[in-house]
């Protein structure tokens, strides 16, 4: 299963994450 | 000839098995090629979207999916012996990578059966919330995330799909945007208490919005015209005696459970102050990006030993849910970098609503093992549901619409706090 998020942000909005990282509930995923 | 057609003996014998799957998957392969060609848009204008990819994605399009995700429920709901439990689960956490050792129960002997051990629940504190806007809603491989380019969704490299498909177009008839209120000409991070919220010309403190003033509060309205007539009477009756739940309307699950008034109120207000005023105000605001904002996506894939119940990204208020019944394609990432439009032909429930910095929405994507996807707040949301013979099949695209607006009249949706479980996948 899977989990899409979709979201409005600022454009300086920046992602923690690299693609194929695994992740756990909390994590944090990105911020302004 | 006469003679011949009478007295030659018919003999039969099996055709070999593969021999129907070809055909099997010829015709599938012959009907999407024929749709394929035909125009990409139904009569109501709508994107139809169609099975396109190689020639494994067509093998699966031929699968009866759904039926064979409900055997796949129904064998997994079934009690297993007490004795055999503990053997059983360790096996398959040692096969899936589960970590037993967070388990909120840990007798193993008190799981039922499979499909209860896979919507197992995680002991307090498992799960640390990191302080940031935007936190993982599940446990998982991050598989894509990017910017959202035009109305395009990036599934992989290279492979997109539409975002109205995905999340379903407003209805020509959808309900207006509703009011919304003047604000200070800043952008609002989050608020803090002296925040005032200039609303219809109007100078009110967060704590007079949301009806949680003392009357030492210092601010106090300019003048005395309400600030929207339905708004402060709203909280102070909401505050002293929750509204009696109309027959039919749906639950605030947070008051279902016995929880007092005040507490959800409270909890309301937490959210209210994570949201800061703009978007706790603000709603029906659609995916329009606001002049400086653009719109963003993440795609979490939860593997199958993965805790499978997911959780609140970020504090955020859930306006409506759009349920789309579809197909039940594996979303591994094998089938997520072949089959187009993946997301977008699969089972899902689209939460959409608002958060700090606008638009917010989370849509959890059901697969052909767990087709049942359950949201805490919702009862009546049913997934993965047999197509009763005789009664039309939804079409690709359609949805079922459901309001939260009664679930919170602070703030017209479901407020959830970052971290909050919000519901999970059930197999089958």
């Amino acid at each position: 299963s899977t989990v899409v998020l979709v979201f409005e942000a600022p454009a300086s909005f920046e992602f923690a994450v690299r693609a194929g990282e695994k992740v756990r509930v909390g994590e944090r995923l990105g911020g302004v | 000839v006469a003679d011949a057609w009478r007295t030659t003996p018919t003999k039969w014998y099996p055709l070999p098995w593969f021999v129907g799957a070809c055909l099997l998957v010829f015709l599938q392969y012959r009907r999407n090629a024929r749709a394929s060609k035909d125009v990409e848009v139904d009569e109501d204008g709508e994107h139809v979207v169609r099975l396109r990819g190689p020639w494994q994605v067509h093998i699966l399009g031929a699968l009866p999916l759904r039926n064979m995700s409900r055997i796949w429920g129904y064998l997994n709901s079934l009690e297993l012996p007490v004795w055999f439990r503990p053997i059983g689960f360790r096996l398959y956490a040692w096969a899936f990578g589960c970590d037993l050792s967070e388990l909120a129960e840990p007798d193993l002997r008190s799981y039922p059966s499979l499909g209860a051990f896979f919507y197992r629940a995680l002991k307090p504190g498992a799960r640390p919330i990191a302080d940031a806007p935007l936190v993982s809603p599940a446990d998982g491989t991050v598989l894509h995330f990017g910017m959202v380019q035009g109305s395009r969704v990036e599934q992989v490299k290279g492979l997109t799909y539409s975002l109205d498909a995905l999340l379903g177009v407003e209805r020509p008839d959808g309900r207006a945007s509703t009011s919304r209120v003047a604000f200070p000409e800043r952008e609002l991070g989050a608020v803090s208490d002296e925040e005032f919220a200039n609303v219809n010309g109007i100078e009110y403190s967060l704590d007079q919005l949301l009806g949680t003033s003392s009357p030492s509060t210092p601010s106090t309205p300019t003048e005395t015209t309400p600030l929207r007539n339905d708004f402060p009477a709203d909280l102070e009756a909401y505050q002293r005696h929750p509204p009696p739940k109309r027959a039919g309307e749906r639950v605030d699950a947070s008051v279902a459970s016995g929880q007092p008034a005040s507490e959800t109120v409270a909890e309301h207000v937490t959210v209210a102050r994570e949201l800061g005023v703009r978007a706790a105000l603000d709603r029906g605001h659609g995916l329009r990006p606001r002049p400086g904002n653009a719109l963003f996506f993440t795609v979490v894939y939860l593997a199958p030993g993965d805790y499978h119940r997911f959780h609140s990204p970020a504090a955020w208020v859930v306006e409506k849910r759009r349920h789309f019944t579809g197909e039940l394609f594996s979303v591994s990432p094998y089938i997520a970098r072949r089959l187009e439009n993946l997301f977008v032909l699969n089972e899902r429930v689209a939460l959409l609503g608002r958060w700090r910095y606008g638009a917010f929405s989370m849509i959890p994507v059901g697969a052909t093992n767990v087709g049942s996807i359950k949201i805490n707040f919702d009862k009546e949301l049913r997934t993965n549901v047999r197509v009763r013979r005789g009664e039309g099949r939804q079409r690709p695209g359609t949805y079922e619409e459901a309001v939260y607006d009664g679930a919170s009249q602070l703030l017209h949706g479901q407020p959830l706090r970052q971290g909050q479980e919000m519901g999970g996948f059930c197999l089958g």
